[in-house]
Formats: structure tokens, sequence, C-alpha cells
């Protein structure tokens, strides 16, 4: 089983499109795929028409420990299952238990997973203790990036922490890929942040580039993930083609 | 004076292009505009060229309170001066000091400010003690936002904490304005985001929309606001009318 966290903590970079269309595309290629909605914005959730306000049980009861995985996890379809958040991740009280507080949370609730294939985590845009929750959890980070100016802007830190829980509590955590998002080929400037990305990321960056594409924004307010929305417009293709990536598929599998 | 928070705590929705062109704008108008940079990710002060990791005196200095506001000012232009951030405001210590940990620092440190007609205040994406310091400050805030499936979600986080912080500690705070940016006239999604957007905040929302335009997101690459960049592309235009719009200018002033 894979466990993937796609982090950043620069806002509105991609990582929910990423992890939603991710999973989606995973499950498209026959994997089981489980998908943590750690944020408290719910994008994720609402990404797959799940309404955060109708549920009793969500990832805070994960991390408070009052709840087990089972008792959370909602179907989307067979392939596609979610553990969907709450606007009350954001209240600080979610990381008070005794596991939270030390970033045992979801390792304790997750690594008894069976019957998925993959677990992939959206994860907020800050570097607070429940990124480190899931960072302690995951064994492969996914960092999306959009191609501008500020890209590279506080990755550093972003870098820092991975490395911290890497060589404090976590040895098998590893950058797996960085994914260059909202890409805008036509301009300088997205060519040119590629580029100081890849110097930066070497092998790491993915082939594949999520262009921009407005169906990818569109998707989610249908609750669905872009490759049932729109299955043949670029931001599928370009999500399948990254889960090929990651699946060490060939191009045209 | 006129103190002004961009402010909204969901990522990359345009908060510091928004703070940093229409500094730019109204000092273009005459007004002596002071830009402070609150965010650890300190895109608005390399927006204006300017490099944190050679500055001494920061607002973090303010936070702390070992520096009074003539010590931290930068003067980028003569009617258009910074307070630079720094990274360190990431590490949770700019908080700790007496004055930050009640949310006095910013109003102790600025209020006694003279010389500017504006002060605009860039924030993180987060509703943490550095924004509850700029929302005791401030008089208005303005709240930039995307026209996308996710822009009303958490908003009403973010007005609750308006609201207690007007209600308990700061009665003349308000929110002048609400702002649609990266707004791509062409997809039905942002024009029914707009107007889910304008049921919400009603008049509100200002008639200027800024629109995508790459020269916005190139300018920060140069160290300079768009209007220096490119003074006649839309980004330019759009920022220049929500200038005219914030001073209550005829359109064609
Ligand atoms: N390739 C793309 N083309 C067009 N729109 C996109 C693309 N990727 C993401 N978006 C849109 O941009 C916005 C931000 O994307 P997203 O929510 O995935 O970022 P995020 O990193 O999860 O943000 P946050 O930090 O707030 O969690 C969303 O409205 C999304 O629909
Ligand atoms: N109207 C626009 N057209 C094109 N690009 C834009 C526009 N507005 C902002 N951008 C770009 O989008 C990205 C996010 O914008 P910006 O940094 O202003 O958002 P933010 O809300 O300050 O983000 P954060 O939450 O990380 O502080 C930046 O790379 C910026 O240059
Ligand atoms: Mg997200
Ligand atoms: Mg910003």
């Amino acid at each position: 089983m894979r466990t993937i966290a796609v982090t950043n903590q620069k806002g509105g970079v991609g990582k929910t499109t990423t992890a939603v269309n991710l999973a989606a595309s995973l499950a498209h290629f026959g994997r089981r795929v489980l998908i943590v909605d750690c944020d408290a914005q719910t994008n994720a959730t609402l990404s797959f028409g799940i309404n955060p306000a109708k549920l009793d049980a969500t990832v805070y009861d994960i991390f408070t420990g009052e709840a087990s995985a089972p008792e959370v996890i909602v179907r989307y379809s067979d392939r596609l299952h979610v553990i969907p958040a709450t606007p009350d991740l954001a209240g600080g009280e979610a990381e008070k238990s005794p596991a939270a507080s030390r970033g045992q949370a979801l390792k304790q609730a997750l690594s008894g997973l069976t019957g998925y294939d993959f677990v992939l985590v959206d994860c907020p845009p800050t570097l607070g203790l429940i990124n480190v929750n899931v960072l302690v959890y995951v064994e492969e980070i996914i960092i999306p990036m959009q191609c501008q100016f500020f890209a590279l802007q506080g990755i550093s830190l972003l870098l820092k922490t991975i490395d911290l829980v890497q060589k404090r509590v976590n040895p098998r955590l590893k950058i797996t890929g960085v994914l260059p998002c909202m890409f805008d080929g036509r301009t300088t400037l997205s060519k040119e942040v590629l580029e100081e990305i890849k110097g930066h990321f070497g092998e790491k960056v993915y082939r594949t580039r999520i262009r921009s594409n407005v169906r990818l924004a569109e998707a989610p307010s249908f609750g669905k993930p872009v490759l049932e929305y729109d299955p043949n417009c670029n931001g599928a293709l370009d999500y399948l083609s990254l889960a090929r990536e990651v699946l060490g598929l060939a191009e045209d599998a």
C-alpha cells in the first residue's frame, strides 16, 4: 500500500485538485484508493459531492482518537473512498489529543488499514501539527507547485519540515515527485519558473505538467472528479498521465 | 489616514497582488502609501525588489516590540514605502511578545504614524494571531476572492473572526469591499461564483474585477508593481480602476 501526502504550505497551488484527480485516475487504472481530507476548508470533501455539514464522523474524530477509520470512511465509488474533513479542524482542538500532539494520530488510526492500494492525503496550506501528523504517517510526498514567481519561496521551510520528520520520526518519508500545476505553456514566466524548479528538484519533477484548464475548476462544483465530469478535457488527460507516472506505467497504458 | 487589511485565509486568491498594486495605484494618484508585509512568505516584500535575507529590521521587530516603525520602513519611492516581512515570522515567536499576544503589537507601533494617507497590510493565508494583530490595528478590510467554486468556503470563519475583533476590541473595523480577483470572464463558472459572492456581500463587491492577466504574475519577478512594469496592460488598468473606487473618484479620473 502506498501512502502519499499532497502538500505545499503555499496556498492555492493545486493540492486539492491534484489529490482528488490523481485519486480518481488511480482508481480508473483499477487501484483501490482512499483519499483523506485533512483540510478545515474541506475542499477535497466537497469535490466528491460530500457535504461536511451533514456528517457526524470525519477525520476530526480520527485526530481525537474517538473514531476508527472504518467508522468515518465514505464510499464514493467501488474503488474510491473518502475520509471527509470538517471545518472544526480549524479550531486547534483536533491536535490536542495525546496522539495528535505527538504527531501519531493518523499513523495510529490508519497504519492498520487493508483493502487499499493507495492512500492519498490532501493537506492544508500550513506547516502546523495537522501537517506533521500527515508527514509522520505517509511514506511519500507529492509537492504541487504553481509555475509562478513565488513558487520556490518558502519551499526551504517545507523541505526543512520534511527533513526533520524524516530524521526524527519517519525514516521512510521521501519526496516522490514535484508536480508543475496550473501550467500556462504560453508564458515565458511559466517556462522560466519550471526551469528553476527543475534546477532545484532535478529528476523528481514529473514529466507531466497539469495545464491550466477551466474544467478542473468547474468539476468540484458538480461534486465529481474531472475524469467523470469531462473525460476528454486536458485536465483529465493530464491527471491520467500523472497517474501513469506514479504507477510507473508506459505513456500509452 | 486610512488603514486597510487585505485579507482572506484562503491561499493564492490575490491578497499580495492586490496589496502591492493597489498601493502603487494609490501612490500614482498622489497619495502617500505605506504597505506592511505581515506574511512569512514575504511575497509583497519581494514584489518591490526587496530581499528579506538582506534586512536587519523587519515587521518581526515591530511584533516583538524591539523596533519602532521608522526604524524598519524602507522607501521604495517617494510616495510608496514598505515595512518588509521576514521568513522568521513563521516561527511562532513573533506572536509571543506581551503586546502581540494580546493583538496590540501593530496598533501600538503604527497608530502614531504620520505622513501617510494610506497604510495597507498584506496578510498571510491564516486566521492566527498575526492576522488578529492586523485586524486590531486597521479600520478597513478588503477581501480578495477568486471566482472559483471554493471561494465562499471558509468565508464564514473569516467573517466570524472579523466580527469577534470588531465587537470586542476594534469597533471601527469594517469590511470596506470584496474584490473579485483572477477573473476569467469567459467562463460560466466565474460569472456564477461572482453572482454568489454578490448575493452574499451585496453592495460591498467592487465594480472593478481584476482580470486574469499574466503581467500581474510577471511583475514581481522584476521587483516592481505592474503599473511600472507594463502600465497599459489589463492588470494595471484594473488596479487603477480599483484605486479610483477606493478613493471615491469618478471612473475617468
Ligand atoms: N490546472 C488547473 N486549471 C484551472 N484551475 C485550476 C487548476 N488547478 C487548480 N485549479 C483551481 O485553482 C484553485 C486552487 O486550486 P486548489 O484548491 O487545488 O489548490 P490548493 O493548493 O488545494 O489550495 P489550498 O491551499 O487553499 O488548499 C481552485 O479553484 C481550483 O479549482
Ligand atoms: N489577476 C491575476 N492574473 C494573473 N495572475 C495573478 C493574478 N492575481 C494574482 N496572480 C498570481 O497568482 C498567484 C497568487 O496570487 P497572490 O500571491 O497575490 O495570492 P495570495 O492570496 O497573496 O497568496 P497567499 O495566500 O499565498 O499569500 C501569484 O503567483 C500571482 O502573481
Ligand atoms: Mg486545498
Ligand atoms: Mg500573499
